[in-house]
């Protein structure tokens, strides 16, 4: 299903014979329109744009027709297929898996106010358990009203232990936490930190305290798929300072197109590892490409 | 832009152009904000810096033709307001923010903890209550959110409360049945006040891009919308998305949360806004 964006972009190119400059111009600009409204980075619009000018204008793709022959493809056809590799293969690899197998395996979880990485923290937990893994979560947003409190219950409901000690600061409540996990038999320790600003020092020094101290073997950036254009400027600066192992895109059972998730992965060059699709602790997804491209591009 | 070529005035809509885009202010309403710009180039303006100020000026156009202040517990007692919005984009936190300027100003505001879902959210409420001065009503997890916005808005007729403020659960505007729930909670409110809501406001992440419109829009159908909270402008996000909300929709923005703190809310400032903006 193309949205209107789209189906304006091939319209465009309806009735014309190849694909040149001149033509090939107004389509793009619908497609930009398009992206800009997927809340896709305005820089990397540009350079998708570029690369699916230049996909455009190469070799016309062949392909078999139902009677068996080779027929070229429509120069509209050509475009659309451009586009949408293009971006599946800037939206990257997908069954990355996570790295869990240290001993115990560290999952540290960061990410803006309100993005989703408490509940995030308990779906992951949700999935390892039916690894048959045995996951402790610890409660390091010391911060913000009950946050302990929440993922308490989250605890609770998956009958997994939950590390908290009143009064602790973050750092040697995730160095404890760790080795409480060794010592009691937990294999997979997620960190569930509290929300914060890029920009503020005081709290990214936190975080890269909290990593230099436990050394995870994932950092997950979680991110809001609703998020504009301040993805890049965000997932740049936690990147630059946590150099994350992968991120997190939730709230995708909304209808907001997550263009976030190709700005992220295009500008860090991190992989999209999974999806938030809602509220319930089971409605955490591995990363599919061509869902999330379809849905970016419309 | 090497892409799609052209003039030095095309060149010049087109920084226009993106410094409005990555700021989130949309394809649409962007457009919406050129109009004039364009009409002034075509009449002989290229100064840049004359450009601006017709492009600002229009901004600040669509701003302040909504503004409006908000209904005030001089008029209504008690004063209702009924707080919205989606997930995590900092109802419960505005909430507090709101009531400690009512107590500060001798005001006794009650708080309706009517997000009975998320976990732990009356428990976070209830700090905000006590950071406050202000009273808490709360059922337990899983209770009907209308019965504790009726209990709310009965505790405060009865004990002669200056406002009461209802937390709602975050909810996206695709799932159906948490839509109706809203437009229950409204019928609820109307019950008891007949008036009521007084204020519906719907708080946005201030982080948010393009889909804050039709967010603003479906909220709006499940319960009229009177103004905006914009928060997590202490970030680096600029939250231009409003300008399509106040221009499309003419909602007023009331408030901007910038911080985590009780004290972290701020009346609307247009011009400071776009300032920051622009
Ligand atoms: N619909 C939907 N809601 C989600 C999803 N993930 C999280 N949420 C909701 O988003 C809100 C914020 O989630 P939290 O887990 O508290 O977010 P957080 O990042 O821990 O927030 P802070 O700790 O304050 O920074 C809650 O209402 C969650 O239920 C998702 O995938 N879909
Ligand atoms: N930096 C900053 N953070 C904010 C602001 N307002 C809220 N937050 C943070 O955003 C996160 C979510 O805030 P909540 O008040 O729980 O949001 P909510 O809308 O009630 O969330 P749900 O009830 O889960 O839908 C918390 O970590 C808050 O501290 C703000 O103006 N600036
Ligand atoms: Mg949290
Ligand atoms: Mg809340």
């Amino acid at each position: 299903v193309l949205s209107r964006g789209f189906k304006n972009a091939t319209m465009k190119l309806r009735g014309q014979t190849r694909l040149t400059e001149e033509n090939l111009k107004p389509a793009l600009r619908e497609v930009r329109t398009s992206l800009i409204q997927a809340d896709v980075d305005i820089s990397v619009i540009k350079d998708f744009l570029a690369r699916v000018k230049e996909k455009s204008l190469g070799e016309i793709v062949r392909v078999k027709s139902p009677t068996g022959q080779m027929v070229k493809v429509t120069p509209e056809d050509h475009f659309i297929k451009a586009c949408y590799d293009e971006m599946a293969e800037m939206m990257g690899p997908e069954d990355v898996g996570l790295d869990v197998d240290g001993n115990p395996g560290i999952i540290m979880m960061v990410g803006l106010q309100g993005s989703g990485k408490t509940t995030t923290t308990g779906k992951l937990a949700k999935m390892l358990l039916e690894q048959g893994k045995k996951p402790l979560l610890v409660a390091a947003d010391i911060y913000r009203p009950a946050a302990v409190d929440q993922l308490m219950v989250l605890g609770r409901r998956l009958d997994v232990p939950v590390f908290s000690i009143k009064g602790m600061k973050p750092v040697d409540l995730s160095k404890m936490a760790v080795a409480q996990a060794r010592s009691v038999g937990r294999d997979v320790v997620i960190i569930d930190t509290a929300g914060r600003l890029a920009i503020d020092n005081a709290l990214m020094d936190e975080l890269v305290q909290i990593k230099g101290t436990v050394h995870p073997d994932e950092v997950l950036f979680v991110c809001d798929a609703m998020i504009g254009q301040d993805a890049v400027r965000t997932a740049k600066e936690f990147d630059r300072r946590l150099d994350f192992t992968g991120f997190v895109l939730t709230k995708l059972d909304g209808d907001a197109r997550g263009g976030a998730a190709l700005s992220i992965r295009q500008v860090t060059g991190k992989p999209v590892k999974f999806l938030g699709q809602g509220e319930e602790l089971d409605k955490l997804e591995e990363f599919r490409a061509e869902g999330l491209a379809q849905r970016i591009l419309g | 832009d090497q892409l799609f070529g052209g003039s030095i005035d095309d060149d010049m809509l087109e920084e226009l152009e993106e410094v409005l885009l990555v700021s989130d202010v949309g394809v649409t309403t962007t457009e919406r904000i050129l109009t004039p710009v364009r009409e002034a180039m075509r009449n002989g303006n290229v100064d840049p810096a004359s450009l601006r100020h017709v492009m600002k000026t229009t901004m600040s156009e669509m701003l302040m033709e909504v503004d409006a202040p908000m209904a005030s517990p001089d008029d209504h007692k008690p004063l209702v307001l009924l707080v919205v919005g989606v997930n995590g984009s900092g109802k419960t936190t505005s909430i507090g923010k709101i009531a400690a300027r009512y107590v500060r100003d001798g005001k006794s505001v009650i708080l309706g903890a009517a997000d009975t879902y998320r976990a732990a959210a009356a428990d976070q409420l209830a700090v905000w209550a006590e950071r406050a001065g202000a009273t808490l009503v709360r059922h337990k997890e899983g209770a009907d959110p209308g019965a504790v916005v009726y209990e709310a808005l009965e505790k405060g007729i009865h004990t002669g409360a200056d406002v009461v403020i209802i937390d709602t659960a975050g909810r996206l505007q695709t799932v159906r049945p948490l839509m109706e729930q809203l437009s229950k909670i409204n019928r609820v409110i109307r019950k008891l006040v007949p008036d009521g809501p007084h204020e519906t406001l719907l708080v946005v992440d201030g982080t948010m891009g393009q889909n804050a419109l039709s967010q603003a829009r479906s909220f709006h159908e499940a319960t009229p919308l009177t103004g905006v909270v914009v928060t997590k402008l202490d970030g680096t996000a600029k939250g231009g998305m409003v300008l399509a909300i106040s221009s499309d929709m003419a909602k007023p923005i009331k408030f901007i949360g910038i911080g985590e703190q009780i004290d972290d809310l701020r009346p609307f400032d247009p011009q400071a806004f776009l300032d920051a903006l622009v």
